[in-house]
């Protein structure tokens, strides 16, 4: 059974809270956030990536329209890496590809799709590292702190429009939660934090969870 | 009698004439940066009005003509014409008028088959539109319980006063600016009408969250899905990837 509670912020593995500012390009954000994680796991540095040759250079998904983490990870592949953040600054808009094999600082060997079990999700996060996940956004645009737990209705998983990274898990007063680290900037929700129930599949958190694999 | 029922006392049905005003600058609202062709017609109108500080809340009921759409570059599949029930409540002050809440859905006129198993996402459906359902005046406990603004009766006495100077905080906050008076009035519209959402929200959350004002409150729900969020997860899952084994089967 996964330890009771877990949180990659304490151990280092979590870069600061980005801000894809007025784009839709959260699925970029959510897979450089894990393969952080998958990089720090492996090779013990925490590197800051590039979203922007992401939206660039992965010509599958669609930058600011949207795009799959599952696709990005094949992007990543296929380029022969990620630049760091430095190298390779986020403008939250889509220019010419202008990525360099030769600065590229972390690569990746594959990826792979998680369980869809919550139990078995929180076993793999405290073992493995953040993991990469899509939900609902139901209420999120007025979000201001604590655990969310919207009506299933209302946050149903058929209707996934945001992608997030899982950074731990805990209760709070009894409550289990899922601390997710969002795309938005510090200046929304808990210093850039979402938490969300967790153990009720809550809009969806349980159903495109994905990592990228380092060798 | 009870408050709600003096409420509804002090509630009467409004004549024709006083509702068009009201009902048009709900409709300019609904229909704001809307190119001509795309823009909804007025259909039916019918409300109540009741006294409101220095002046009246509108609570009104009304039929949307939407246009068809069968331009690839403004709808992404072809949409016929469409009628929408919409609610609207309209703060009608020293001759301004203020939207604070909008709630528009299709006039369901299909008849479901009788027993046919509801899919998960019907019914969620369902039950989303029967929360939602355009605002009646018989409000239910919830929502009374949780919108304190619009339930007090009367209304305090300078109601759209006490909601520009939380939008006036709102706009240092987060530093906002606007080009004109026009766009500043609309975005508090959008801002109040998005205070009552955000109730919504929090009546319904069963956790510990909170909601209420972000950097993300003056942008209508449309805008906010549009720019910050990513409709292309729900359409397909892309790559298929390989299942990673259980921690425990390592």
């Amino acid at each position: 059974a996964p330890p009771p509670e877990w949180d990659w912020r304490s151990k280092g593995a979590v870069t600061k809270v980005k801000d894809q500012g007025m784009c839709g390009s959260c699925w970029a954000f959510s897979v450089t956030g894990n393969v952080e994680g998958q990089w720090f796991l492996k090779e013990g540095t925490l590197l800051s990536l590039s979203e922007q040759e992401l939206l660039d250079c992965d010509k599958v998904d669609k930058a600011c329209l949207g795009g799959l983490p599952s696709n990005a990870y094949s992007a990543i592949m296929t380029l022969g890496g990620l630049e760091t953040e430095d190298d390779y600054s986020y403008q939250g808009h889509l220019q010419a590809c202008s990525f360099s094999a030769k600065k590229a600082r972390v690569y990746i060997n594959d990826s792979m799709e998680l369980s869809q079990n919550e139990q078995k999700l929180a076993a793999w996060l405290a073992k493995k590292g953040p993991i990469s996940v899509a939900i609902n956004a139901f209420g999120m645009q007025f979000y201001r702190h604590g655990i969310s737990h919207p009506l299933r209705p209302l946050c149903s998983p058929w209707l996934i429009d945001h992608a997030v990274l899982l950074v731990g898990y805990g209760n709070r007063s009894g409550i289990p939660f899922w601390a997710i680290k969002n795309s938005w900037g510090t200046d929304w929700g808990e210093e850039g934090y979402y938490y969300l129930h967790r153990g009720s599949g809550a809009c969806g958190v349980n159903t495109m969870a994905s990592s990228a694999v380092v060798n | 009698a009870p408050p709600r029922q003096a409420a509804d006392a002090q509630a009467r049905e409004a004549a024709y004439p006083e509702l068009l005003g009201p009902a048009r600058f709900a409709l300019e609202m609904y229909n704001r940066g809307r190119a001509a062709g795309r823009r909804a017609a007025l259909g039916a109108v019918r409300g109540r009005v009741r006294r409101a500080g220095h002046g009246s809340l509108f609570s009104l009921k009304a039929t949307l003509e939407e246009p068809p759409c069968n331009d690839p570059t403004v709808c992404q599949l072809p949409v016929s014409k469409k009628t929408l029930l919409c609610s609207f409540e309209v703060l009608d002050e020293l001759g301004k008028h203020m939207l604070l809440r909008r709630d528009c859905g299709p006039v369901d006129t299909k008849v479901t088959g009788a027993g046919k198993p509801k899919s998960d996402f019907t019914r969620g459906s369902a039950l989303i539109s029967s929360l939602f359902q355009p605002y009646s005046d018989d409000r239910n406990e919830t929502l009374s319980s949780v919108l304190p603004l619009l339930n007090k009766d009367p209304l305090p006495q300078d109601f759209s006063v006490k909601m520009a100077s939380v939008f006036k905080e709102f706009v240092t906050t987060y530093n906002r600016t606007y080009e004109t008076k026009e766009e500043a009035e609309w975005r508090m519209s959008v801002f109040s009408n998005n205070m009552v959402r955000a109730q919504k929200i929090q009546a319904l959350d069963r956790g510990t969250a909170q909601y209420g004002i972000t950097k993300f409150s003056d942008l209508t729900e449309e805008e906010f899905r549009t720019i910050y969020l990513n409709p292309l997860l729900r359409e397909n899952r892309g790559k298929k990837m390989r299942l990673a084994k259980s921690i425990s089967d390592h």
